[in-house]
């Protein structure tokens, strides 16, 4: 089996990668 | 049936196939809903980079394929498009519900993040194809392993002239607002990610170093660290 680990906290998400608010 | 890697490559494409609705190749309602909240509509600008992707993208599929494939570009660039809307609503949903917000303007409006979310959709469906050829060791399937090895990652970064890096981070997202994907599909992802981590990223031109100087920039006025392991 496989499982990916997550990096991200839970308070973030794609618009802060892209530098949104 | 006992499971052969041909038939796991079937069924991955028949998944595949199956979850995306045919009429998919438009944004739904409620994905047209979150554009419409936005303070610029991002619709138009969205369609035609689609239009302008997919110029691209099959005459190239062609060249690493066959000029007689044209057709099978076309076709999987049009899945891509479909997993492309299905992914970004869920995103967006997951993204209302983290931050209360239903205007997402300046994301949905972002270049990079559409082709970024674009490519990551159709690096998922090329490998589901590609899934057969690989494994299959060429029984038969000579031109159909060339190809694999020919539109294997970073092949799409080329295509739609996009930095690694912007494409790495909607990868993180993208597994967990699609939580179809089979296990071979996320160990592709990861590989990807591996990749890019620990070369790609590095390469002259990419924007980490731009970025990299801006933090350092930005840190030179607040009180110096002190170096981590």
């Amino acid at each position: 089996s496989h499982d990916y680990h997550f990096g991200l906290e839970e308070h973030e998400g794609i618009s802060e990668l892209f530098d949104c608010d | 049936p006992p499971q052969t890697p041909i038939r796991a490559a079937m069924n991955s494409i028949k998944l595949l196939r199956g979850d995306l609705p045919s009429s998919g190749d438009q944004p739904s309602s409620k994905l047209t809903t979150y554009f419409k909240n936005c303070t610029v509509d991002p619709s138009q600008g969205i369609q035609k980079r689609l239009e302008m992707l997919g110029q691209v993208f099959s005459p190239k599929f062609g060249e690493a394929v066959g000029p007689h494939c044209i057709a099978y570009g076309r076709e999987r660039f049009n899945l891509g498009v479909r997993l492309y809307y299905k992914v970004m609503e869920s995103m967006l949903e997951s993204e209302e519900k983290r931050l209360s917000v239903q205007n997402f303007s300046k994301l949905l409006n972002d270049s990079t993040f559409h082709t970024s979310l674009l490519a990551c959709a159709l690096e998922v469906v090329m490998a589901t194809y590609e899934e057969s050829s690989f494994k299959n060791g060429g029984g038969g399937h000579g031109e159909g392993e060339q190809a694999g090895r020919d539109l294997c990652f970073p092949w799409i970064l080329n295509v739609f002239d996009l930095s690694a890096f912007d494409f790495y981070k909607v990868i993180e997202s993208f597994i967990k607002a699609e939580p179809t994907l089979s296990k071979e599909i996320i160990k592709h992802l990861e590989t990807c990610e591996n990749l890019i981590m620990e070369k790609i990223a590095w390469r002259t031109g990419s924007p980490l170093f731009e970025l990299l100087k801006r933090e350092q920039e930005a840190g030179a006025t607040e009180q110096a660290e002190t170096p981590a392991s």
